[in-house]
């Protein structure tokens, strides 16, 4: 069976920020 | 480019897919913030700030470049489209309308490319401040890039700018309202064991 994550759309837009700006440092 | 969803997509896949979409349209606009004279002069704390903070409100105006009118279809940055009644069905029926009466109201000012993206860095700094640290540094940044946005519109139309410009800066909190009734929209991500 497959697992979902449920998240805000502010959460995901946050996720992505904090990824791209970690994986730039 | 994937076409518009079959029929035999699940409500689940379409959620999913939809979800998706958000992804490039995010990183697309931490690359604009990087293009916009003085953002990476701000501390990277301040910038992280801004961009949570303000990437709703910058991918509701970008939303309105994606939107096909004719074909009552939106088109995100990975190629995928969607009918409008596809993305009521998702339960999305409140925020589409409110992004639609914000795309009338936009549209009927006739941005030119260079000047919608100058407003949209001008959304993306005027966002909650609440969090940034160098106060001073992101005010001073706003106001260079009001004036910029101000000139420019401006020098293209003199002898409209006197109207067009504050109509522009009085759509800033109708885009805080958007953000603050519709960011908290459920997303979908698969999770492949």
């Amino acid at each position: 069976p497959k697992t979902h994550r449920v998240m805000t759309l502010a959460d995901h837009i946050s996720h992505i920020i904090t990824q791209d700006f970690a994986r730039n440092q | 480019a994937c076409p518009v969803s079959a029929a035999s997509r699940s409500g689940q896949q379409i959620w999913e897919s939809f979800s998706q979409c958000f992804t490039p349209a995010v990183r697309e606009v931490v690359e604009f913030a990087k293009g916009i004279p003085g953002f990476q002069e701000l501390s990277q704390h301040d910038q992280v700030m801004l961009l949570k903070s303000g990437t709703f409100q910058v991918l509701m105006v970008r939303f309105c470049t994606m939107f096909n009118p004719e074909e009552r279809t939106v088109t995100f940055l990975n190629g995928q489209t969607y009918p409008l009644s596809t993305l009521r069905a998702l339960g999305m029926g409140a925020l589409l309308d409110a992004i639609f009466d914000f795309s009338e109201k936009l549209g009927t000012l006739r941005l030119e490319p260079d000047e919608m993206a100058l407003f949209m860095a001008v959304v993306l700094v005027s966002a909650d401040l609440s969090g940034i640290v160098d106060m001073g540094a992101v005010e001073q940044l706003q106001e260079g890039l009001i004036r910029a946005l101000h000139s420019l519109i401006h020098c293209r139309r003199p002898d409209e700018s006197a109207s067009i410009f504050p109509k522009l800066l009085l759509h800033l909190p109708d885009l805080r309202t958007l953000n603050n009734l519709h960011s908290d929209k459920l997303l979908a991500f698969r999770i492949d064991s």
